[in-house]
């Protein structure tokens, strides 16, 4: 029984013991912030008194780039630093702080020009961000890609938040179609999803969170490495929605998902409970990541780098499918509030599923 | 000149508040996003690295490999540089991999250099940005150099459009 998502309930469900957390000397991880979002170290510290007692952790960050604002710690920013550092235990952790200071710069932007700035980097940064694909040139959507690319061959896993509109939807004049969101739906990226517990009290099987972002992109097309498990999604026996609200041949995302639901969070020194949000299962994702760079590390491999091409060889394998429920679509006669639907294997609401941590370890040791 | 992002939907988010035109001698930073070399390689090689199957997987590159696989040929630098010196701007800076060039200006000589944009101050609480209204162009003669100008177009995302955790207890999925 629990009263909402913690540490310790993210542990037991992912199956981390008090034993699996970072020890490597050059491991790294990162969240990045692009509000005017700050998040407060007596904020961490707190959180990790109250939710982590039961493992070795860390209760500092290790660097802040970019500069923190005053003011009041932001929701966000705190609930990044104390997921990633509460699943990724005990790794250095890198707060990005990019506000927009000028009154001209893209704060996203400025933050992918710090990367190709930067020569020592964390190995896994995750990014709850994003904005709507037909709301943006392409010119800049194929940059970015290019930026991530460039990330991708240096050994960098991205982690982006895959939305909390489900499908999307947006309205045109005669019928309305789902609505991707960019970077989620870059193929160069690995896209996080949301679940619920299906007892929201109980460390249950998970079901997918309605407002989990998900989709086929518009803009990019399907990448190599997923076409056999989208074909098998699109073929299989659930009902789709009608073809004209989505574009079967695109990037077809999220990849993987976690809990999204019912978080507990320290902002300002108080406990809040139930956020919820891809938000939060972004992070959770990236620090079982890290874990798992850091066992590469001790036995001399390399890091995971750009995940998609192996997590899909994988079909499923370390991963645990999520088969119950949809996401949230347009409001219309025609779908009448659905998106897609869950399925074995992969699906465009939770991806490939929720991570094993043991058995994904395995899976990516060899 | 050429438009480089002529789709880029132009709107001033609801929470934004319009605060009239940017005087001319304000300094604007701009980010010249130069067109890369080797990006069909570039694409080839993280298949590689990322595919376990390959012989290549896991043998990253450092910044500085990555750099000189990207970094823009030398007619592109030399076009892009001609074309805002010409506009009298020195004050640039780049990156590492030498794709990214940030340029400090002021708004009048912004606007020259872009023609079409037009500089207004827009306010979100305490937070102010400076972007255009309409569309901005590139002299034809660098528009195949540049992916894009940033700082120009895109407003920042606030709280209601960016993927964000919320407080409260969540509304019936049909609701």
């Amino acid at each position: 029984f629990h009263l909402g998502v913690t540490p310790a309930t993210l542990r037991t469900r992912y199956n981390l013991t008090a034993a699996d957390i970072g020890s490597a000397a050059n491991n790294s991880q990162a969240v990045a912030q692009f509000l005017e979002q700050y998040y407060h170290p007596a904020d961490l510290a707190e959180f990790m008194s109250l939710f982590a007692r039961g493992f070795k952790h860390l209760t500092e960050v290790e660097r802040v780039v970019g500069k923190q604002g005053g003011g009041k710690a932001g929701l966000e920013a705190s609930l990044d630093v104390e997921y990633i550092m509460s699943t990724g235990a005990n790794i250095p952790t890198w707060v990005f702080t990019n506000p927009g200071r000028h009154e001209t710069q893209e704060p996203f932007l400025q933050w992918m020009l710090l990367l190709s700035n930067m020569s020592a980097v964390p190995w896994v940064h995750t990014i709850s961000y994003g904005d709507d694909e037909d709301s943006l040139s392409a010119a800049y959507m194929n940059r970015i890609n290019n930026e991530f690319m460039k990330a991708g061959l240096r050994g960098i896993t991205l982690l982006f938040a895959s939305g909390d509109s489900g499908a999307g939807c947006r309205h045109l004049t005669k019928e309305n179609v789902f609505r991707p969101s960019f970077p989620a739906s870059s193929p160069y990226v690995t896209t996080v999803g949301g679940t619920s517990f299906k007892n929201p009290f109980k460390v249950t099987y998970e079901v997918t969170d309605y407002i989990s972002g998900g989709g086929f992109s518009n803009v990019f097309t399907m990448p190599d490495y997923q076409v056999s498990a989208v074909s098998a999604f699109l073929k299989g026996a659930q009902p789709l929605p009608p073809e004209s609200y989505f574009n079967r041949t695109g990037r077809a995302y999220p990849d993987m998902a976690a809990l999204s639901d019912n978080y507990w969070v320290v902002t300002n020194l108080v406990p809040i409970p139930w956020v919820s949000g891809t938000s939060a299962s972004t992070p959770v994702v990236g620090g079982i990541l890290s874990l798992i760079n850091d066992q590469r590390f001790l036995k001399g491999l390399p890091a995971l780098g750009f995940l998609n091409p192996r997590l899909y060889k994988l079909k499923g394998a370390g991963l645990f499918d999520v088969t119950e429920g949809c996401h949230l679509g347009c409001l219309d006669e025609k779908v009448e509030g659905n998106g897609f639907c869950a399925a074995s294997s992969w699906d465009p609401v939770t991806g490939w599923g929720t991570p094993n941590y043991p058995v994904l370890l395995d899976a990516f040791m060899d | 000149g050429e438009q480089l992002e002529r789709d880029q939907v132009l709107f001033v988010p609801e929470d934004w508040v319009h605060e009239g035109r940017v005087s001319p001698h304000e300094e604007v930073q701009l980010t010249f996003a130069l067109m890369q070399q080797n990006v069909d390689r570039l694409e080839k090689l993280l298949q590689l690295v990322s595919d376990p199957d390959s012989r290549h997987y896991g043998k990253f590159f450092s910044l500085e490999e990555v750099a000189s696989l990207v970094r823009p040929s030398q007619l592109t630098e030399k076009a892009v540089w001609t074309w805002l010196q010409g506009h009298g701007i020195e004050n640039c800076s780049s990156v590492i991999t030498r794709d990214f060039l940030l340029c400090t200006m002021s708004v009048q000589v912004a606007e020259r250099l872009l023609p079409g944009s037009q500089f207004h101050r827009y306010r979100r609480g305490d937070q102010t940005v400076m972007r255009s209204s309409s569309q901005y162009s590139v002299h034809k003669d660098v528009a195949e150099h540049l992916h894009f100008v940033g700082g120009v177009l895109r407003f920042p995302l606030s709280g209601k459009e960016n993927i964000k955790a919320w407080a409260g207890p969540k509304r019936p999925t049909k609701a």
